[in-house]
């Protein structure tokens, strides 16, 4: 017997395909001592230039522009954390013990240590370590599209929602394309399901992140952008 | 919505939306 045609990928993913934004770089100072400022100014601004290109990206996500404008802030608000650090965590996959913040700015252990980013590093490392457990090296490509677009989307009764089912309908085509994706692993059938299975330690450390970013701002040491504040505030 | 001013006008500023 032939086997069973693979199912052709949803709208939602091959169109991700096309609406991956271009790396952004961190380019920090060279007019500035190194040090814990100089790292954390580098973070942050890197961090409001990320928001920016993920916020261009979300609206890229069939069904989400349709959403009300309340509706989109409401859950960017609550999932932007999460999704910058499953970037970082992707792209630090292919490197041993070190964070890939930016692909011009890479931070060992010992490099945190001295700029005052030890913190993040313990915390982003595990999840690291899990997801390449997972052998997600090979399936980055789709994998990080797709668990993006589901944190985009958490549960709607968790927050504050005015369109409920807009938001279900959008959650429900996200979850499709995600069972699409288990279907291109024949060998692997629970692989989204074990995606899924990280997204608690992701909230865990986002929400370390946050409350780290939140005490440097609170401190007043460092310049922040407007955005990357707003989102803080957000949160 | 004026306290995310600009999360508000980077989503209004939109680029067409994607239709598929």
């Amino acid at each position: 017997m032939a086997p069973p045609a693979k199912k052709p990928l949803t709208k939602i993913v091959s169109h991700l395909l096309v609406v991956e934004p271009e790396k952004i770089y961190a380019m920090p100072d060279p007019t500035m001592p190194d040090g814990d400022i100089k790292a954390l100014t580098t973070l942050c601004d890197l961090a409001d230039r990320e928001l920016v290109v993920i916020i261009g990206w979300a609206k890229h996500i069939p069904g989400f522009s349709t959403l009300s404008l309340a509706d989109q802030m409401s859950l960017l608000q609550s999932a932007w954390m999460e999704i910058l650090v499953l970037s970082i965590v992707f792209r630090s996959l292919p490197c041993e013990d070190e964070i890939v913040y930016a692909e011009d700015y890479v931070v060992d252990e010992e490099q945190a240590r001295v700029s005052g980013l030890l913190d993040l590093h313990v915390a982003i490392l595990p999840l690291v370590r899990r997801y390449k457990k997972l052998r997600m090296e090979k399936e980055e490509f789709l994998s990080n599209r797709l668990m993006k677009c589901s944190l985009l989307c958490p549960s709607p009764d968790s927050m504050h929602i005015e369109n409920i089912e807009a938001v279900q309908r959008l959650q429900d085509s996200l979850h499709e394309a995600l069972q699409d994706f288990e279907g291109q692993h024949p060998e692997d059938p629970r692989r989204a399901g074990k995606l899924l299975m990280t997204l608690p330690l992701l909230r865990q450390t986002a929400t370390k992140a946050v409350q780290h970013f939140y005490s440097i701002k609170m401190q007043g040491k460092v310049p922040m952008h407007k955005l990357f504040l707003e989102m803080l505030e957000a949160k | 919505k004026e306290k995310h001013k600009i999360l508000h006008q980077l989503l209004q500023n939109s680029t067409s939306p994607v239709d598929l």
